[in-house]
This record gives C-alpha cells, structure tokens and sequence, in this order.
C-alpha cells in the first residue's frame, strides 16, 4: 500500500457538492463512487444526477424494509440495486439538483454511467485503504456526531459512538501524516468529501483519524464497479 | 458617595443580593458576546430570519451550539471546532436537514447484514509492505 494516496490529485473526484436542507447524503455518496468508478472505467470524470436518486429510487432493504424517500434519507447500497435495474445514471447537467423530491423524469437514453456490480468491503481498515486504492473512491457510512462543529484539523474524537451510523459520505484518500498541535505529533488520517458545501470543514472536506474504526466508519462500506460503455 | 464600591452590605441578605447582581450582570454580558458572534455569524453566511421572534429562537440554540462545540472541541482535541454554517441548528434539525443515512441507530452486525455482508463482501487483498 502506498503511504499517501489522494484520488483528487489523479482527477478521479468532482467538485464538493451541496445537498442543501435535504436528508439526501446517501445519494451524493452514491453519485461519488460511481463518479470514481467511471472515471477508472472510461478515464472521463463526470458530475452525476443526485436528483435521480431522489426522484426515483424507491428501493427497500428486504431485511430492515428500509425505503429510499429522497430528503426523507435513503441507502446507498438500494441505490445500486435500483441503478442495476434502471440501467444507470444520467449526467448532473441533464437532470440537475433542485435539493426536493419531485416527479420522476429519468431518461434512459441520457445515461452517462452504468453500474455492473457492487461490494461490501471488510471492517480492517487495511483492507478498506486496499480497496480504495485498487477499486477508486468508496461509499462510507459514519457517526456524524462531531461534524456539525468540525472546522479543520484531524478529528479523532476520544468517545464517538460506533452504532449510529447515521450519515452518508465518501473516502477519497488518506495520509500518513496529520499534524496535530495537541500532540505535537503526527496523526494517520482519511480524506472525506462531504457534501456540505466548501464552506463547511477543509473546503468540504473531513480529515477523520485512521486506524481505530471511529465514529463507525468501517462499518458500512461499499464499492461499484461500472461498464466501460 | 454611598455607592457599592465604597459601602458593602455583608449581612446574608446583602451577600445575596450581591451574588443575584454578579450573576445577571455575567449573565447579561454572556448574552451580548453570543448575540455579538451570532450577528458576525449571520453576516458570514448569509443568514436571514423571517421575525424577530425567530431571530431570538436561533440565537438560544446559537448559545446552545457554541457551549457544544467547547464540549467538542474538548472531546476531539487533534480537530479544530467552532462555528459553523450549521451553528443555527438544533440537534434535531441538523440530524432531520443534513443526515440522512438510514438504519442510523444499528450496531455494527445488523448493518453489516443490511448490506448482506456475508454474501457480497469483497475478496481479501494483500497489504503486507
């Protein structure tokens, strides 16, 4: 594994986007991995439709019978199932985000990325930076507990509860060394985009401790695999 | 000539009186350095409140939020927290308007069997070296 890694500096990562007030975090987690996935498959970056998702991804988990409702919160891993069934995503510039669900107005001949196959990845966070580097930027579900204040800096909470995983984002990359005035040390973190805005956080972006499985962020990770054509 | 710094009462009434005054005077400049940091706030993000009524709402939970990002900032020592673009919201709405990920409240085993873990979970790959 390499010590650094960054799918930002390979051009495989979109500009931060804003969900607004709208519970849709799970679908920017999933417009980003596939985003990554496309470029590794096609080396186009493109920007994809957030508002598909909301407005027309209804898929339940057949255990938890947990829906994806648009603002009203949703899961990435429906999201694929509904993305293989509907063939795939259209581009953000053809059916852009208005941050509300509406009427569902996909256009299959519009498709700008289609997805083959997903996966779980392992709780070892080796294993997560093994997938990361080899499969593109991951869809990572976290406690998001600590970043309604979060500014900047490594965020390595001492109490950070595991369980509620309650908020959808995506790694891009981590980093060996953080610098953290407290310890006068260097601290190994991952690299998050949210989907906040450039003005929340390091323009947009979370650095999260590595390496302790904090906030739950190993808990609910997956990958996609999208086709070349 | 007979003012409090000059003349202190110190039976047990005046004690108290003198307490009660401390207390509403810190309290009083307590809530014109929140109202303060809560104006450069709105001014910073473009905030705008429909009444004055909401205005007074979103400075309480403001206060609210400033003591939390201490407590925070105390718990997460090796971050930076503060004020945010969220700082106007409430726990509450905050987890409702900015979340939204669901089976929020499972442990560890019932999210990995919501992604069907055991069934899909990708092949281990080598990261010795």
């Amino acid at each position: 594994l390499p010590e650094n890694f960054d799918w930002r500096e390979k051009g495989a990562v979109t500009e931060v986007k804003n969900q607004g007030i709208c519970g849709a975090c799970w679908a920017f987690s999933t417009t980003g991995v596939m985003e990554g996935a496309n470029f590794l498959a096609t080396g186009k970056l493109n920007s994809l439709s957030e508002q598909q998702l909301l407005d027309c991804d209804h898929k339940c988990d057949r255990k938890d019978k947990d829906c994806d409702s648009g603002c009203g919160g949703g899961l990435m891993t429906n999201a694929y199932k509904y993305l293989i069934e509907a063939g795939g995503l259209e581009e953000e510039k053809t059916y852009p985000y208005v941050g509300k669900q509406g009427d569902c107005k996909f256009n299959p001949e519009k498709i700008a990325a289609r997805i083959v196959n997903f996966t779980t990845i392992s709780l070892d966070e080796n294993q997560i930076a093994a997938n990361l580097v080899r499969r593109g930027p991951l869809a990572v579900g976290l406690n998001a507990v600590f970043m309604q204040t979060y500014i900047g800096g490594v965020s390595c909470p001492l109490i950070c509860s595991k369980r509620r995983v309650d908020h959808g984002v995506l790694l891009v990359g981590y980093n060996a060394k953080g610098f953290s005035i407290l310890r006068l040390g260097n601290k190994p973190y991952w690299i998050i985009k949210n989907s906040w805005g450039e003005r929340w956080g390091e323009k947009g972006y979370y650095k999260l401790c590595r390496g302790h499985s904090i906030c739950g962020m190993n808990s609910m990770v997956s990958a996609v695999a999208t086709a070349t054509s | 000539f007979y003012d409090e710094a000059n003349i202190q009462q110190v039976t047990e009434e005046g004690q108290r009186l003198n307490k009660k005054f401390v207390g509403e005077n810190l309290a009083m400049l307590g809530n014109k350095i929140h109202e303060e940091k809560f104006q450069m706030f709105m001014k910073e993000y473009g905030k705008e409140y429909s009444s004055k009524e909401e205005y007074v709402h979103r400075l309480g939970i403001f206060a609210k939020n400033v003591i939390r990002a201490a407590e925070h900032q105390a718990l997460d020592p090796t971050a930076v927290h503060g004020i945010t673009p969220f700082s106007d919201l409430s726990e509450e709405e905050f987890e409702m308007k900015l979340l939204g990920l669901k089976s929020g409240n499972s442990g560890d085993s019932s999210l990995n069997d919501v992604m069907g873990l055991s069934q899909t979970t990708a092949p281990e790959l080598d990261v010795k070296g």
